[in-house]
């Protein structure tokens, strides 16, 4: 399986294509999940709708608990959007572990993290738009990408 | 050049990967 620490860069660089208006350079500023939060309601506006997003920014604390939680409801919506619209569940052993990515910044679990975001863009509606602008990026950050996408693919067959 | 044609080779497959992914079914990434 591919390793997941080495995810998470060329998987950060795919998420700043999105142009989110929180900071996005680095596992940092992602750990408190507002960015991640701002690309999943580009990804689907009407899944993770305003009201759903107003909730994750509700408290902007840098607080590390905080962000734990907010990375919790994060993960909770992007498996059950996975699930219920998608129709791709995702088993237990492929979920990232949110403390650490709160805590920590690991790298590794925000790598799955941010895999299951892209499996959300590369199969919602307007998959078009996201997997052209995939296309864009430089060929060795696509190389990553389309691993990641492939164990996607082939893993949690339902 | 054997350094361009891998070079060429590797956009291919990149190419032919997302357009595939371009052509599948909305909603199943399977």
């Amino acid at each position: 399986s591919v390793d997941k620490a080495e995810l998470c860069g060329p998987l950060l660089t795919w998420l700043q294509t999105f142009q989110v208006p929180t900071p996005c350079a680095s596992p940092q500023d992602l750990s408190s999940g507002l960015a991640i939060a701002h690309v999943l309601h580009q990804i689907d506006p009407a899944w993770f709708n305003e009201a759903w997003l107003r909730d994750i920014l509700e408290d902007p604390d840098p607080n590390w608990r905080l962000k734990i939680s907010n990375l919790k409801s994060i993960l909770e919506s992007v498996v059950e959007y996975s699930q219920d619209v998608l129709g791709h569940p995702v088993s237990e052993q492929h979920l990232p572990n949110v403390n650490l990515i709160g805590e920590f910044s690991d790298p590794a679990e925000l790598g799955r993290l941010l895999q299951l975001v892209l499996g959300c863009a590369i199969s919602c509606e307007k998959k078009q738009e996201h997997i052209q602008r995939i296309m864009t990026l430089e060929e060795s950050v696509q190389h990553v990408v389309m691993e990641a996408i492939q164990e996607l693919m082939t893993r949690d067959t339902p | 050049d054997p350094n361009m044609k891998a070079g060429a080779t590797s956009e291919g497959v990149l190419a032919n990967f997302f357009n595939s992914l371009l052509s599948k079914k909305t909603g199943s990434p399977g």
